[in-house]
């Protein structure tokens, strides 16, 4: 998936299996990402689990879990905010489209939680205050998780390195021939771009992603899943003139680029 | 660093001072004493090097001894729970702390925000 850390750092990353999104002294989130084709290096977000640790009169812990065809409404408990505390309510799920879209606010920690189904993935976003970020436990794994210092180097994949290969899904349904499940759609660089264009004006990183995703899935739901994690930024990043981002943050190391599957 | 506010909120806690205490005093000096704990704790990261941050944790291990002070138990004061509510709508009495806006920033800027997102393949 591609992730745009709390420091505006953007990368795609490969990150198969369960992974820590955050981890701190309030709530602690972790996805599973599977892979979107069979032995493919890409992978995309089919689990998504959420826990908010009870915090003093205000919430009980409570837990959400969504997954592939399954975004629900409420707690794993089946309520819809904090238990039964004095301050229950500062913890609240609200749906936004039945399946497909809801939104978490944790007032009590200043958080809002965006959680999205778009095709058969998940997507997330998170407006957050540094000082909720910051806060990690001595002991713990020092903040080790995705959102803060992004994905592993190994993890990450090279945008560039991808497109500058033949691997379009094109050329990828014509190798495999037959025997594999057809695709969707077969989409050249130019296609895709095109076919992200329509949704996302703007050559950011977001249409790469866009554009990216196209090429490895065939998927015309991705240029949803991008669209809708651009208008997540709009309305939850605090710094409106650093919305679009350009550059790629790459911190890949030699004889460590991603290659051609 | 943001010592000095668990130090305000100490200090607001324990207006009438550990001297002199009957037993239910006792136990909320040690309950407002928790509290200050719990909330240098979540300061550690960001104030290392902080004098004011390294007194204080000596401050608290120093009273918690002196007060014969257990290290778990609650860090709030017990409070008369309302009925709950049928309706979701936001109970206009929900505790301060329960709106970190209201509660951790009362007497300085707005808090700054961060944002993460995870999408795609």
């Amino acid at each position: 998936p591609h992730l745009r850390t709390f420091l505006d750092s953007f990368q795609t990353c490969k990150v198969p299996g369960a992974w820590p999104l955050i981890d701190n002294s309030y709530l602690n989130v972790q996805v599973t990402n599977t892979p979107v084709r069979p032995g493919s290096m890409a992978t995309a977000t089919s689990k998504l689990t959420i826990i908010f640790k009870s915090f003093q009169e205000c919430v009980e812990q409570k837990v959400y879990q969504a997954e592939m065809d399954e975004l629900p409404a409420a707690f794993a408990d089946g309520s819809k905010n904090g238990g039964d505390k004095h301050g229950a309510n500062s913890l609240k799920i609200t749906e936004k489209v039945s399946g497909q879209h809801i939104e978490i606010q944790a007032k009590y920690i200043g958080t809002t939680i965006v959680v999205r189904q778009v095709g058969r993935y998940l997507t997330f976003a998170v407006r957050m205050p540094e000082e909720v970020v910051e806060a990690v436990e001595d002991g713990d794994n020092q903040g080790l998780y995705l959102c803060l210092r992004g994905c592993p180097v190994n993890q990450q994949i090279d945008f560039q390195a991808f497109h500058s290969t033949t691997q379009t899904t094109e050329n990828w349904a014509r190798r495999k021939g037959p025997s594999v499940p057809s695709l969707p759609e077969a989409f050249t660089y130019e296609s895709a771009m095109a076919k992200c264009r329509e949704k996302l004006p703007v050559e950011d990183l977001y249409f790469q992603s866009c554009v990216f995703d196209l090429l490895t899935t065939g998927d015309v739901n991705f240029t949803l899943a991008a669209y809708y994690a651009f208008e997540d930024v709009k309305m939850l990043h605090s710094s409106k003139d650093k919305l679009h981002l350009y550059e790629r943050t790459q911190a890949l190391e030699p004889g460590n680029m991603a290659t051609s599957e | 660093c943001r010592i000095m506010k668990c130090n305000s909120e100490f200090l607001a806690a324990t207006s009438s001072g550990p001297h002199h205490l009957g037993i239910e005093e006792a136990s909320e000096f040690c309950t407002a004493l928790r509290a200050y704990a719990h909330c240098t704790h979540h300061t550690a990261r960001t104030c290392r090097g902080d004098l004011f941050y390294h007194s204080a944790v000596h401050g608290i291990d120093d009273l918690m001894a002196q007060h014969n002070c257990s290290k778990e138990g609650p860090t709030s004061p017990p409070r008369v729970r309302p009925p709950p509510r049928a309706d979701s709508q936001e109970r206009s009495d929900s505790p301060e702390i329960c709106h970190y806006e209201r509660s951790f920033h009362k007497h300085s800027p707005p808090p700054n925000y961060t944002h993460c997102g995870l999408f795609g393949d």
